[in-house]
């Protein structure tokens, strides 16, 4: 899966997902990536966030619009992107999963929740002051 | 913060990155970005996990599922479990862009793509095929299966409810990783 959030000069925001699901599901299943809120959220007032990972247990936590909202209210975007993994964590200690957020002010961050199999989340960002994209990762929590 | 504006997106996708900023570049509104980054995943297969010829299904079939969302207008278009039509992002944006609905889904999904002017492709690769057989022949493990017979943890079905719950396992967190996810 791949899950996008793109902010303007101002502030205007999109977001967006595609993705091929998991391997060897059930024929029918459908993950997190269509759903609005789980798979990605935008709001230009605010900013966007998208998820990734075990789409049957985070779609059931809609992260990606926590994520917009803990923003609303105040938080970073890192602190934001922890926020909902750790109220994830709480129900489903061993979920495999992601997020990143950013605001309209330009902010961005990241978080996942920490696997024996998956500490570290690689994510890719471009903005003004780069002349390509940058990868970049976050320890799991 | 950097000033705007921004891309952002999970798993180290650079191209899809590029994509996108190329688009905001040249012109493009923050929906063309995030279409264009995300439509270029879909034809590259971005790590097997989007886009055609990847994770295949119990019957061996891909099917794309994806969303847009324009963050101003609150409007979303997607189409969950699409069947035969690779630029599954695209048809999400002909949802939105045409329709007054937000999210339509398998082979119904796959008519109005073609309404759209999408073409009807099979999704399958020699590779899909080949992860399939492989599943297979390894009697169907691993599976999304709980609480029927026979018992999905050694063998292929097709199942049955089981009487009774004689399994309450939570979500299916070794079946997903790194390798295959959302």
């Amino acid at each position: 899966t791949i899950g996008m959030v793109v902010i303007g000069k101002s502030g205007h925001t999109a977001s967006g997902t595609t993705s091929n699901g998991a391997n060897h599901k059930i024929h029918g299943r459908v993950g997190d990536s269509p759903v609005a809120g789980a798979g990605s959220y935008a709001d230009s007032t605010v900013g966007g966030a998208a998820a990734t990972g075990d789409g049957d247990t985070m779609m059931r936590f809609l992260p990606s619009y926590q994520a917009v909202e803990y923003m609303r209210a105040g938080d970073d975007p890192a602190s934001a992107c922890k926020k909902v993994i750790s109220r994830i964590q709480k129900h489903v200690p061993h979920f495999f999963g992601a997020v990143i957020c950013a605001n309209i002010t330009g902010g961005y961050g990241a978080a996942c929740n920490k696997l024996p199999e998956f500490s570290q989340f690689h994510f890719m960002v471009y903005h003004s002051l780069q002349s390509q994209p940058s990868e970049e990762k976050v320890d799991c929590i | 913060a950097p000033p705007l504006p921004l891309v952002i997106n999970t798993w180290p996708f650079g191209n899809a990155t590029r994509a996108a900023w190329s688009k905001l570049q040249a012109g493009g509104s923050e929906l063309d970005a995030v279409e264009s980054g995300c439509s270029l995943c879909e034809a590259q297969q971005c790590d097997g996990s989007v886009g055609f010829g990847g994770h295949p299904d119990e019957l061996g079939e891909t099917t794309l599922d994806a969303m847009i969302m324009d963050g101003t207008t609150m409007e979303v278009g997607a189409v969950a479990g699409l069947r035969r039509i690779k630029n599954a992002i695209g048809v999400a944006r002909k949802v939105m862009e045409h329709t007054r609905h937000t999210l339509l889904v398998g082979e119904s999904a796959t008519q109005f793509a073609e309404a759209m002017g999408f073409p009807n492709e099979d999704l399958s690769t020699n590779h899909s095929l080949s992860v399939y057989s492989e599943w297979l022949r390894q009697n169907c493990q691993p599976n999304f299966w709980k609480n029927v017979i026979p018992d999905a943890s050694k063998s292929c079905g097709p199942y049955k409810p089981a009487r009774g719950l004689v399994q309450r396992k939570g979500p299916a967190t070794g079946k997903i990783n790194i390798h295959s996810h959302d």
